[in-house]
């Protein structure tokens, strides 16, 4: 069984096995922003030119504004902790226009990025 | 049936959302239906106890739109309107997966799904330990309505989950956000009053305070005048709530108030009770032993029934009562019709503005405190009436005229129903 000692088993532990990976490095942080749409992923041609840094430390400034962090663009110690936070798995935020791009084909679109116009 | 509704064009009329908030309305009737999954319990907690948290949370939006949310545990699954389900990894045949404890909790799809991952500590109402599942299943039916994240503080749509504090409810801001998409709640009302109340503070000295109400068919409002919205948990019964009384579409209330006269009255058809405020119950017999409830022609003689509504208008020491376009100035110390009465409610109470006007069958006449002015509702409207004050400002004005009709969601905000089966809670 899972782990507790109250009879109401509020302090029920989950499993090792059943935590969610932490965000702790690049490529988690990444993730997390491309889920939540705060960045999008760019094809060759857009990102022509562009550091692909640029691109990550734009979007983590943007989240980091909206949850009232220094916007550093950096993935520093309390960013980190925000993107650990409980959160609801329908995405933050579109994309403003220049940065819009299409969504991946095989990936159906949650709540928070709906297209604009039904035929 | 569900994805082709989805593409069918909503009904016009009302605001369908603004493109650069992200909102956008999902559905376009008003009772929408919802159940939770039955392969899809969580494992946490009872099954009537996630049942009863799901019902609260969707009265708790119902409170505050003119949506209804019904659960229905019968039809075929894809006529509900709205599923929930608890499921851990991959899940309900959902492309999303969840990631064990921590992290993502729960999300809602397009089509009225939401998914809540049962890796997390789900709690009830009752701890404040783990994550509220009220909590989250208040965000999600938020996004299946159509409202998006938002980062403002004290928002139930905010994306991280923040413990709550004791009481947690819709704020104005939320409130307002769903009412663009969905509109503000309308409809008449039986009666509105103020009820007076007199406490002793420490001192043993008398204060006397009052409370707004509503009432409509068999449920009742209190409305917080000062926080510009009906009490949280409201409306209830009023079987529940004023013990001895018509359980239903009451026509009129009268408070005669004066010096020696403290006397409260219900009206319904041909019969009236007076209301016992000490005991906070109907009397059963006055001072004679009479039972009540009374006949009106006995008690109010020359006052036709049924009526329409009535107040007392405390400096004339009169009653006004409404039916059809008549109106009827009752002495309560002579205990009879002032001689030049009944007449038509248009000359008495004459318009401002020509033909804005009510006319007839009123469905109810207010006196309110907070405003110290007198109001006649009907329909989704009501009209003002000219108080002294107003004359002082403006000597034209008619005597008890009636300024132009006014909306009443716009003066009083959120008195919204909520689906009769919901009514217990």
């Amino acid at each position: 069984e899972r782990l507790f000692h109250s009879r109401d088993r509020s302090d029920l532990e989950p499993s090792p096995l059943s935590r969610a990976k932490p965000i702790a490095d690049l490529h988690a942080a990444q993730n997390f922003l491309l889920k939540y749409g705060w960045s999008k992923v760019s094809s060759p041609k857009e990102s022509a030119g562009v550091p692909v840094g640029f691109t990550l430390a734009q979007a983590v400034r943007r989240f980091q504004k909206a949850n009232r962090l220094p916007a550093s663009g950096k993935l520093d110690s309390p960013t980190l902790a925000a993107m650990n936070k409980p959160r609801c798995g329908v995405p933050d935020t579109r994309l403003p226009l220049r940065d819009a791009l299409p969504t991946p084909p095989a990936q159906p679109t949650p709540l928070g990025l709906q297209p604009r116009a039904r035929q | 049936k569900r994805f082709l509704q989805m593409l069918l064009p909503k009904s016009g009329g009302k605001q369908e959302g603004s493109p650069d908030t992200g909102a956008s309305r999902a559905f376009s009737k008003k009772t929408l239906t919802w159940r939770l999954v039955g392969d899809a319990y969580s494992s946490q907690l009872s099954g009537d106890e996630q049942r009863y948290i799901f019902r609260l949370a969707f009265r708790m939006w119902s409170e505050v739109t003119p949506l209804d949310f019904r659960e229905d545990l019968t039809a075929p699954g894809t006529m509900v309107d709205i599923k929930l389900g608890f499921g851990r990894g991959r899940h309900l045949g959902c492309p999303r997966v969840f990631d064990g404890s921590g992290q993502e909790f729960a999300h809602a799809w397009h089509l009225g799904e939401i998914h809540f991952d049962d890796d997390e500590h789900f709690t009830p109402l009752s701890s404040d330990t783990g994550i509220s599942l009220l909590k989250v299943a208040v965000h999600e039916i938020g996004h299946v309505l159509g409202l998006p994240h938002t980062y403002r503080v004290g928002s139930i749509m905010q994306p991280n989950y923040i413990p709550q504090e004791p009481a947690f409810e819709l704020d104005w801001s939320d409130r307002k956000a769903i009412q663009r998409l969905y509109g503000s709640c309308e409809g008449s009302f039986d009666i509105v009053f103020d009820w007076i109340r007199k406490e002793r503070n420490q001192y043993g000295e008398v204060r006397v305070r009052f409370n707004t109400y509503f009432f409509r068919n068999s449920w009742y409002w209190l409305y917080e005048n000062r926080n510009n919205r009906t009490r949280y948990g409201d409306p209830l019964q009023i079987l529940t709530g004023w013990r001895g009384i018509p359980m239903q579409r009451i026509d009129a209330f009268v408070h005669v108030w004066s010096w020696g006269k403290d006397e409260r009255y219900f009206f319904k058809g041909n019969q009236y009770w007076r209301y016992d405020s000490e005991n906070d119950q109907a009397h059963t017999e006055d001072e004679q032993g009479r039972s009540y409830p009374k006949l009106i022609s006995e008690g109010f003689p020359g006052i036709p029934s049924p009526l329409d509504t009535a107040f007392y208008e405390r400096r004339q020491q009169l009653i006004y009562f409404f039916k059809e376009s008549l109106v009827y100035a009752f002495d309560v110390n002579r205990n009879q019709v002032l001689p030049s009465y009944p007449k038509k409610m248009s000359q008495v109470f004459p318009a401002i503005m020509p033909q804005n006007h009510p006319f007839r069958n009123l469905d109810s006449a207010y006196y309110s405190y907070t405003h110290n002015a007198i109001f006649f509702f009907k329909g989704n409207s009501f009209w003002k009436v000219v108080s002294d004050k107003d004359k002082q400002q403006n000597s034209r004005l008619p005597l008890n005229g009636l300024f132009p009709k006014q909306s009443i969601s716009e003066k009083w905000f959120d008195v919204c129903d909520v689906h009769t089966s919901t009514l217990n809670m």
